[in-house]
């Protein structure tokens, strides 16, 4: 048996909008830990990482570990049919081949069931070790996605680099290039306003804009981003979910031929 | 021209 209650709804709706263009079908597990899903994108060339803490849900039982195949789209189908104030509760009994969406609206006056067919999805769960990142960069996550929107009109890769002076996005296309830097810049008067730079020593990597700008779909669950790089290293960018965990997505680097 | 790696070249199967 499998019920989870979560009050702010609209977190699960935001999870499902920023990963569901990325993959198709996965996994969602549900231990004692919480609710969590791993994720390769077709091509595996990224990987997302979900995790729900089971302290963030109201309500949280899961007897026994549980793996729940679904298909993204459909779920996110689902989703949209929950109000962005609904509380969502998700059932499941042991061995059934669906999943039950339970939307409740603030005020206990409209209670919606939606059923959804759960499906067998073969999937390796990778190891990701724990690694010593050369550079951490933390900024808001809404200038991250307008960078990664604007570079993307130029050309197909961005070039991050990252000196103690500052992060750089680099792009060039067709039409010309384009170089954005962002300067280190912790005094401002909010927090999550500001860039702040952790390196240990500079790195320069490229990556597919195409998936950075997927990424960025995550954006309305944190002001805040955390681009992780290593020379030898996927990037992970990082949104951390308020009180409950964070979506990571990985992408491994394009390198010269 | 760039090659682009896969995630698989990083991280292995539990």
């Amino acid at each position: 048996m499998l019920e989870l209650r979560l009050v702010q709804g609209s977190l699960l709706k935001k999870v499902l909008e920023a990963i569901k263009d990325l993959v198709n079908d996965a996994n969602f597990d549900c231990s004692a830990t919480g609710f969590s899903l791993q994720a390769m994108d077709s091509s595996h060339v990224a990987l997302v990482a979900l995790l729900l803490r089971s302290e963030g849900f109201e309500h949280y039982r899961c007897d026994r570990n549980l793996s729940m195949g679904m298909n993204l789209g459909n779920m996110a189908k689902m989703l949209k049919c929950a109000g962005n104030d609904d509380i969502i509760t998700l059932k499941a009994d042991d061995g059934s081949d669906t999943v039950t969406f339970m939307f409740e609206s603030p005020t206990q006056d409209k209670i919606s069931d939606f059923e959804m067919k759960l499906m067998d999805i073969d999937s390796e769960h990778l190891g990701i070790p724990e690694a010593e990142y050369h550079a951490i960069v933390r900024m808001p996550s809404s200038e991250f996605g307008r960078i990664c929107k604007d570079l993307s009109s130029i050309g197909d890769t961005v070039v991050i680099s990252v000196t103690k002076e500052g992060v750089k996005f680099s792009t060039r296309g067709d039409i010309g290039t384009a170089n954005i830097v962002c300067r280190q810049n912790n005094t401002v008067d909010k927090p999550e306003e500001a860039t702040i730079i952790e390196m240990t020593e500079p790195v320069s990597l490229t990556f597919a804009l195409r998936y950075m700008n997927s990424f960025t779909k995550a954006t309305p669950l944190s002001s805040i981003v955390t681009l992780s790089l290593s020379s030898d290293l996927p990037v992970v960018v990082e949104y951390k979910i308020a009180e409950m965990g964070y979506i990571r997505f990985y992408l491994a680097p394009k390198i010269e031929e | 021209p760039c090659l682009q790696r896969n995630i698989l070249d990083y991280f292995n199967g539990e």
